[in-house]
């Protein structure tokens, strides 16, 4: 008689459920019908079951979007879990998008599944990956601008699991001054 | 109350197996 280890039939459960959205950019829509909830997960299996299954970023069209947000947060700025927070902003040259993009976003969601910021995961609202022609972004966002201490580790974490050099510098940004900015960047209120 | 983390090796590892 073969003795079959629970290891080997019950999936690991993770601290949170997650929803994967999915945004593709049609002008003759709306932004709010424009984005769809993909499929909710909330094991290591299921994850891997939904991530092998869909598109890489990079073989997206440009204008789409992931997002992986918690269950019950939608992903902008106007939920109540957004709206006083903001986003480290991963910023990826074109040249990028080839060498890193989909290695980013991988990192991105193996940190954001396995609670890789420790008790400060708690201010982890989600993340996003927008693939853009000029230029694509991975963000992960938060739920308070003004908790400095966990968007500083979050930050830190998240600079060294992507392997980004030291001398780079990410910034972290509210979602306030990214809808009211007026030229093309945002002033960062936290840099790693 | 703990929470669940998993490393990044464990979870890649979860990727192959069956």
């Amino acid at each position: 008689q073969e003795i079959v280890s629970p290891e080997d039939y019950i999936k690991h459960p993770l601290q949170n459920r997650w929803a994967l959205w999915f945004f593709k950019n049609d002008k003759s829509k709306t932004w709010q019908a424009n984005l769809r909830l993909i499929s909710k997960f909330d094991t290591v299996e299921d994850f891997w079951a939904l991530y092998n299954h869909i598109q890489l970023s990079s073989n997206l069209m440009s204008g789409c979007d992931y997002c992986l947000f918690k269950d019950g947060i939608e992903p902008m700025w106007e939920d109540e879990r957004n709206k006083r927070g903001g986003r480290w902003l991963i910023t990826l040259s074109k040249q990028q998008r080839r060498a890193d993009l989909d290695r980013f976003w991988l990192e991105t969601l193996l940190c954001l599944v396995g609670e890789a910021f420790d008790d400060h995961s708690d201010d982890v609202c989600g993340a996003v990956v927008n693939v853009r022609a000029k230029g694509d972004k991975i963000s992960i966002w938060t739920t308070d601008f003004e908790n400095k201490d966990a968007i500083v580790h979050i930050g830190q974490v998240y600079k060294d699991r992507l392997g980004v050099p030291p001398k780079v510098i990410i910034g972290y940004q509210s979602h306030t001054d990214t809808a009211t900015k007026s030229g093309s960047t945002t002033k960062n209120k936290f840099v790693v | 109350g703990t929470r669940i983390i998993y490393d990044r090796k464990f979870l890649l590892d979860c990727r192959s197996s069956p």
